[in-house]
Formats: C-alpha cells, structure tokens, sequence
C-alpha cells in the first residue's frame, strides 16, 4: 500500500460505532455526568440532545475547574449545574464520508473526533488509538 | 525517509523534557494532586520521588473513583489521601535510548510514555500528539 492509497481510505472501517461511546444527554446535570466519567473510566465524552445529535463534549477536569472555590471544591454544587453550561461546544468533527487523512489531521491535536452525517448525527467516535494501530500495520508492512 | 528507517529514529528528539512535565511527589495529598490536573489541565501526570524518579501516574479519575461514597461524592477525605496510595504503580515505560518503532508500539495502547535512564530517574515524555505529527510528516512527504 503506498502513502497515497493509505491515506485515501475511508474512516468508515475504523469508527467506534454510537452504542458502544460513552455519552450523556443534554439537561443532565454535573454530578451525574462526573459518574458517569469516574466509572466508565474515560476523561472525555461526548453529549448528545434527544435527537442524538451531538451538543458538545464534556471532561472530568471541566467539571471540576466549574466548582474550585476558594477555600474548597465546592462538591454540593454539582447537582445544580447543567452540562449544557459547562460543556465545550467549539468541537471538531469529521464528516462519516472522509478519508484517513482528513482523520489524521484532526487527531494530532485532539484525542478523539466525533464522526456525523449531514444531519449532525452522532454516529460514532475515531480515536487516537485505532488510527495508531492502522499506522503500526501500515509501517511494519 | 523508507519505513525501515523511520521506524529507526532515535525517540530523543521527540521528547517533551522533565521541566516541561506538570507531575506531583511522593507524599502530596489527593486534594493537591486534583488541583495540579484541574489547573494544568492534564487528565493524567507522572508521580516523582525526591530524587526525581518515576514512581506511577495519577488521574482524576483515579482520585474521583477513591471518594465516591455510598451518598455522595466524600471530597472532604481528599486531604487525608496520600498519592502513593491510588497511583497507578505498574506502567509502562521506555528507555531514553529506545528507538521510534519501540514508541509506537507502547502509545497504540498509552496517551503518554515516561522516559526513563538506567537509574529510573524520570527524564520526560514521549505523547501521542509527538507520534503523530511525525507519521503525518512521514506520510506527507
Ligand atoms: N476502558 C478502556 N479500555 C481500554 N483502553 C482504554 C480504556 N479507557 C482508556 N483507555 C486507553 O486510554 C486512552 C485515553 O483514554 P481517555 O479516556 O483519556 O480518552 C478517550 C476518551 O475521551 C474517548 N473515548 C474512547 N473510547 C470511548 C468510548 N467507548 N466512549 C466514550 N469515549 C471514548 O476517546 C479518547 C481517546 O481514546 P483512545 O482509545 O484513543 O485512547 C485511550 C485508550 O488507549
Ligand atoms: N495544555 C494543552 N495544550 C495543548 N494541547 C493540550 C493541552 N492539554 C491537552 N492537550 C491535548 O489533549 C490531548 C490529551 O491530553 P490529556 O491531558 O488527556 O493527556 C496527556 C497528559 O496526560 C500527558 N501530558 C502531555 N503533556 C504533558 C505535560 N506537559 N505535563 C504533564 N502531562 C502531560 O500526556 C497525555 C497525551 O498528551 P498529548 O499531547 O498526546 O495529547 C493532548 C493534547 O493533544
């Protein structure tokens, strides 16, 4: 496989289909997203609204960065605060039609690219990962 | 550049140096260690001795996942948790002397690799986002 074939293939094969990302819906509230993080294990994920359309990304260390008080981290306030204001909106995302380096691209500066359709529908994640994995095969060929 | 001696360079030019690693010591309290990775960012930092040697990694989801009580989650016991004991001891590390191929293989699977020398002293890290540049460059040419 040559640089240029390799880089022209599609990011379809290599996404982490929806129903197995980690996710939490929009007017969820901090503290049941801050669960859902510490338990999944994972340090960022995606929120979705009813649609499934994707609103934002959500991380552990913007949850708690929103309750650093002064003299403490201000734990009984998590209950009360929306993910919708404290998620970053501004994201990244890859198109499902795409080639491998317009993934490539995205990934050198973010973990993972949330891959939509034409209508912005989640339909899944490309992480750094798989794409290192892909490289791995393509350079021991 | 063939494969073969991409996959041959020396990781020492891609380290990012010890004194640009946030990291916190042996013996800080969990409290300190969230407020180290809140502030800088970071989801995980190294865990350093004294004499500057690498002891294990620590995340805020490690210290989260400690307090989560039955009721809520117990930030009040962060003071009295020390680092030593929710780091994560057995990781992965690589050798200063290692070469590319070696890297790749280990950040498939980690975010970041610390470097090591013989005497274990911690000497920086090897990240993905590093990697990845570079394959891009590899590939592009
Ligand atoms: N449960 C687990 N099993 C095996 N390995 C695990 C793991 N949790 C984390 N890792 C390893 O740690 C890396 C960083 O995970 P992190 O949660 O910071 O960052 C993750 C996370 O924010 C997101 N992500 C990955 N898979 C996800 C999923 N199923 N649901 C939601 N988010 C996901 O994409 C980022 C990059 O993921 P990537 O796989 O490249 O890289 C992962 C993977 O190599
Ligand atoms: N302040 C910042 N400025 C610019 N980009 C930022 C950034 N903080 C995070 N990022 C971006 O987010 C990625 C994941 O960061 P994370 O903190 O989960 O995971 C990081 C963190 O655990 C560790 N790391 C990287 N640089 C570090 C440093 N200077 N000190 C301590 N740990 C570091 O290595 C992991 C992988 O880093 P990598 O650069 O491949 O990948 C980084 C980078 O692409």
């Amino acid at each position: 496989v040559s640089s240029k074939d390799f880089l022209q293939i599609p990011i379809l094969e290599f996404i982490i289909s929806a129903e197995k990302v980690a996710h939490v819906q929009l007017g969820n509230n901090a503290e049941h997203a801050l669960l859902v993080l510490t338990k999944t294990g994972y340090s960022s994920i995606p929120v979705l609204d009813v649609k499934y359309r994707l609103q934002g990304l959500i991380s552990s260390q913007q949850i708690t960065d929103e309750i650093l008080g002064l003299e403490h981290i201000e734990y009984e306030r998590l209950p009360d605060l929306k993910v919708d204001d404290i998620m970053k909106k501004d994201i990244a995302v890859i198109h499902v039609d795409e080639k491998f380096q317009k993934g490539l691209d995205l990934l050198v500066d973010n973990p993972y690219i949330c891959v939509v359709d034409d209508e912005k529908t989640f339909l899944g994640i490309l992480t750094r990962r798989v794409i290192l994995k892909q490289m791995k095969k393509y350079l021991y060929q």
